[in-house]
């Protein structure tokens, strides 16, 4: 159970940084 | 009003207390108690092997506490926290907390971006709305001056065409009836 | 009883506050336990040195579960009034405070509605652009078009200066006129010769 916390919650922490590189990569080749 | 004591500090202040209470707890007077025997034989010796079993007990559970700060790094995290904590000093409401639906959470981590990417094009629409319409005007004025050309060689070509006629009737003119 | 599993003080930490705990706890109770061997066997060891003395080993081992039971029920009492502190005033994140990377919810609380909203809104700005963009090519389009009638069209032009200008270079100076001149003169011509016929048949 700690682990599945720890682990969901790091995904919180680090993954819209993550999703957020890929859909600014996508934006940024559109705009190119 | 001396400020509000830092997490880390706290956390010191707490593990000394339980240290020191515990220590109270387990004093020499109950450790001769239990070890009744053995204190009657030699008191002296009792006192010694209290006195190292207490040092050693408080050394050990310092270390501890200091190798559980060193690995979660909590004297820096304690103080990020403090701030974090006086940053928000001033609201009062609870504050937004995950959802347990990453779809719904990662919604808002994406409307900065949207927002930017909207005014982006909104910015290059208005750029090409205005390029075209220059070009639009270019078109126009380049529709009338081939109409206005277009009717110049129209009033040429009938200017030619009256002479040739005139010329024709002339020609009729010389030909025997 | 429902247990909090603090997931927002381990997105902040890194651990959950309860197995960080469960962990001091552990390791201190093993030092407990450590440290009454260490007395025990240190005491066990100091008997040696009295052969006469009447004191088992079974006495002493009675005497350190003894201590090590009250020591072990203080370090539960105590530790979990630590752990009550802890995991209120320290390990703890306060229901009004939202953590820096979750700043964006605070400002931008979009609904799922408000969202779709704004992607149709950029669907739409795409959609318009690229309009936009086929219109401006259809008129750069046009515009080189355009260039390349009036060159036509202005040749031709030229070519009817071409024609007048030779008219003039021969003596008629407006085409049209001197055309109407030249009439005028065949015409009086043509007058001057029936006039000639006439005479010449009444002379015979």
């Amino acid at each position: 159970f700690d682990e599945l916390i720890v682990e969901t919650t790091t995904k919180r922490k680090q993954w819209p940084k993550k999703i957020l590189m890929h859909a600014i990569q996508t934006m940024k080749a559109e705009q190119e | 009003e001396a400020a509000a004591p830092g997490r880390a500090q706290m956390f010191a202040t707490v593990v000394d207390t339980f240290l020191e209470k515990l220590v109270a707890a387990g004093s020499y007077q109950r450790f001769a108690n239990c070890y009744r025997c053995f204190y009657k034989l030699q008191p002296e010796m009792t006192r010694s092997i209290y006195d190292q079993f207490i040092s050693q007990l408080q050394a050990s559970i310092k270390e501890e506490i200091q190798e559980v700060k060193n690995e979660g790094n909590l004297e820096t995290v304690f103080n990020s926290l403090d701030k974090i904590v006086e940053e928000a000093k001033n609201r009062e409401e609870p504050a937004w907390r995950p959802s347990g639906i990453p779809e719904e959470d990662i919604r808002s981590a994406m409307v900065p971006y949207l927002l930017k990417h909207r005014s982006y094009l909104q910015k290059i629409l208005k750029e090409k709305e205005e390029e075209n319409r220059k070009v639009a005007e270019s078109v126009l004025a380049g529709r009338d001056r081939i109409a206005e050309l277009q009717q110049q060689i129209q009033a040429r070509k009938h200017a030619w065409q009256a002479i040739s006629k005139e010329q024709r009737e002339l020609v009729m003119t010389f030909k025997e009836p | 009883m429902s247990v909090n599993p603090m997931a927002y003080e381990a997105q902040f930490f890194g651990f959950t506050p309860q197995t960080c705990m469960l962990r001091i706890y552990i390791a201190f109770q093993d030092y407990l336990f450590e440290v009454m061997l260490v007395v025990e066997s240190v005491i066990l060891k100091k008997l040696d040195g009295f052969p006469g003395c009447k004191i088992s080993p079974l006495q002493i081992r009675k005497s350190t579960e003894k201590f090590l039971l009250f020591m072990k029920e203080h370090l539960d009492k105590l530790f979990s009034k630590m752990e009550e502190v802890l995991l209120q005033l320290v390990l703890n994140i306060p229901k009004n405070v939202l953590l820096p990377e979750d700043k964006v919810h605070e400002q931008y609380p979009y609904s799922k509605e408000q969202l779709e909203a704004l992607q149709d809104e950029i669907h739409q700005l795409q959609k318009q652009y690229r309009a936009e963009a086929s219109a401006g090519q259809a008129l750069r389009a046009e515009l080189e078009e355009q260039k390349a009638v009036q060159a036509e069209l202005e040749k031709i032009l030229q070519w009817f200066d071409g024609l007048e200008n030779t008219c003039r270079e021969h003596g008629t100076g407006n085409f049209k006129e001197s055309f109407a001149f030249l009439t005028q003169n065949a015409k009086r011509l043509q007058d001057v010769l029936k006039d000639v016929e006439e005479k010449s048949k009444k002379i015979k």
